[in-house]
């Protein structure tokens, strides 16, 4: 069993322990439920602003990523899976970024996730980056898809933290829509 | 209970830190 990652002395605690997740699609492949399993790699877990830092520090920025990656954060104890029990009745708002902005974006929404800036209590399991050929996307995953006040905030809160121009399109999907 | 709130500046300031290499 994995050990608990707890705050170290003089450290700042974060509300929820947190890891990333790292993926990476073998080119030609179909993405069968297993073989995205199989493909997810857990890098860590950490429980304070200091060790999230020392992870983060030395990752990749996903602007620098190549080929087919995400990087997933999520709350310790949720897969980023859609059939996590967390993640079953909820949903995603996803945001389609041109080339050179990933990086930056997000930076900016694991900070707010970290730093409880979506005030929407349990609701936020995680977030991904996913890097593609032509444009990276990033979306924030909610447990309650349903929850109209919950999503509302949290696409309010996404404009703000992100700095997005006016005209960016925001889209929210349901999981099980992303299933069919 | 009380949340942990912490501001984005406030996080990148923490990157600085000693504890945090």
């Amino acid at each position: 069993r994995r050990k608990m990652a707890v705050p170290g002395a003089g450290e700042h605690p974060l509300q929820f322990n947190y890891s990333f997740w790292y993926s990476r699609r073998t080119p030609g492949r179909p993405a069968s439920t297993q073989s995205y399993e199989q493909n997810i790699k857990q890098i860590g877990t950490f429980a304070s602003v200091e060790q999230f830092w020392r992870f983060y520090s030395h990752m990749i920025r996903p602007g620098d990523l190549t080929g087919h990656s995400d990087f997933h954060l999520f709350k310790d104890g949720i897969k980023p899976m859609w059939e996590d029990d967390a993640n079953k009745m909820g949903g995603k708002w996803i945001i389609r970024l041109r080339k050179g902005l990933a990086s930056r974006c997000w930076e900016n929404l694991i900070l707010a996730i970290l730093g409880e800036q979506f005030m929407v209590g349990e609701e936020i399991c995680g977030a991904v980056v996913s890097v593609r050929f032509q444009e990276d996307i990033i979306s924030i995953w909610n447990k309650t898809a349903s929850d109209q006040a919950t999503t509302a905030r949290i696409r309010d809160t996404l404009r703000r933290v992100l700095n997005l121009p006016p005209n960016t399109i925001m889209e929210y999907k349901t999981h099980t829509d992303s299933i069919k | 209970g009380t949340r942990i709130i912490y501001d984005r500046k406030f996080l990148l300031d923490c990157r600085n830190s000693p504890l945090a290499r």
